[in-house]
Order: structure tokens, then sequence, then C-alpha cells
């Protein structure tokens, strides 16, 4: 473990504590995406297949039951809770999130370290969490107010998976055998997606500016 | 464990 990745994984951790707190406290997911919320869970519920199986450290299935806890919760919030569900824009969130999964699923069926249900289900997450913001900056640029809270948790999600590359390229240097070009290409796609999205979060933070995306 | 070492991340 080194602090880049500790740095990604607590970034990626108040990431979701942040949007919780948003749903949980003022009741509202005004601006919060279902569809990527669906695809993150879909995501860990696949990345952590080996959960019960593969014990790596207390640390690591700690980990694992928040975020796989956070994102059902946050799905189940979104959808079935009375206050909740009425402040989700369905009209808005229209992303046809299911064209995301299907090209992601027959990549994994052709390009994976083994293929194995496990390695198959593993290498999907990968290639579904590159582009499961795809909903969100979506209907960002849809809704024109951003509000603090939903903007500070897409840039922490984004910025995670930028702290894991530096991680990566930590690990490469002092691991021999290191080398996982799956997860690093995911990595670095899934990071330049959020490009145009940092390039305005920092213009919007630097001239002290309210947060719009471009049409 | 070296197949361990390659998901050990989250």
């Amino acid at each position: 473990m080194n602090i880049f990745r500790l740095a990604g994984d607590m970034t990626h951790l108040a990431s979701v504590l942040v949007l919780l707190l948003k749903i949980h406290t003022i009741k509202s997911c005004a601006g919060v995406s279902l569809k990527t919320q669906e695809l993150y869970a879909l995501v860990f519920a696949t990345r952590y297949l080996d959960i019960v199986t593969d014990f790596i450290s207390v640390y690591n299935t700690v980990m694992k039951l928040i975020f796989l806890g956070s994102s059902f919760s946050i799905v189940w919030y979104i959808r079935h809770h009375r206050v909740v569900r009425r402040s989700y824009d369905k009209d808005q969130d229209t992303f046809r999130h299911y064209l995301l999964m299907i090209p992601c699923m027959l990549l994994a069926l052709f390009v994976h370290e083994k293929f194995t249900f496990k390695e198959v289900m593993w290498t999907f997450s990968l290639y579904l969490e590159a582009v499961a913001i795809l909903p969100q900056l979506v209907l960002l640029q849809r809704t024109r107010n951003i509000d603090n809270l939903t903007g500070q948790y897409v840039f922490l999600l984004g910025a995670y998976r930028g702290l894991y590359i530096f991680n990566w390229i930590y690990r490469y240097f002092t691991e021999p055998h290191f080398v996982h070009w799956i997860t690093w290409i995911a990595g670095v796609v899934q990071t330049l997606l959020y490009a145009d999205f940092f390039y305005y979060y920092f213009e919007s933070w630097k001239n002290n500016v309210r947060l719009q995306l471009p049409a | 464990c070296y197949q361990k070492n390659s998901k050990d991340e989250l």
C-alpha cells in the first residue's frame, strides 16, 4: 500500500460519503444521475465477487463492504425513498446506460487476462467503471444549476482514479512483474473522461463563480 | 500469491 493508493481510496470514500450526506441530510438527489449510481452498484457487484473467497486484508474487505453498501443504498434511496425519489429528475436522466453495459461485456469477453467467470466479470467491471460517469456528466450539462455537493461528488469520484494512476506508476517501478495493461488503460480512459469537468470545476473554483458546464 | 497481488486493489 503506497500513499497514492491510500489517497485514492480515501478520495473515493469521500465521494460516496459526500453523496450519502447530500441525499440523507437534505433528502434530495437533485442533479444526481440514478443511471450512474446503478452502473456503479453493478461495477462493485462484479468487481468484488472475490470478497468471500479471497481475503486480502481487513482494510480491503471493509472498503469493499463500504463501497457495496453505499452504492446499493444510494440506488435504493433514489428509487424507493418516499421523499428523495420525488427530487429525482427522470426526464433529464435519460442516458441509455444498457448501451454502455453491452459493449463493456463484449469487450470483457474478448480482452481479459484469463478466461474465467470471475476474471471476465472483474474485467467487465473495469470497463464499465471507465464509462459509468457518462450519464452523470450528461445530466450535469442538462441541469444548469450544479449544487456544490454534486460538483464535489463528481470531482472526488474523478480524482480517485487519477490518484490510482500514480499508484500504478509507483508500483510499476517498485514491484517486479507488476504489469496490468487492462487496468491501466481503463483507468486512464476513465480519468480522461473527467478532463473537461475538471477544467470547468477549477475555473469555477478559481473565479469563485458557480460551476456551469457548457451546453 | 502472485495472483492475489494482482487483485489487491479496490
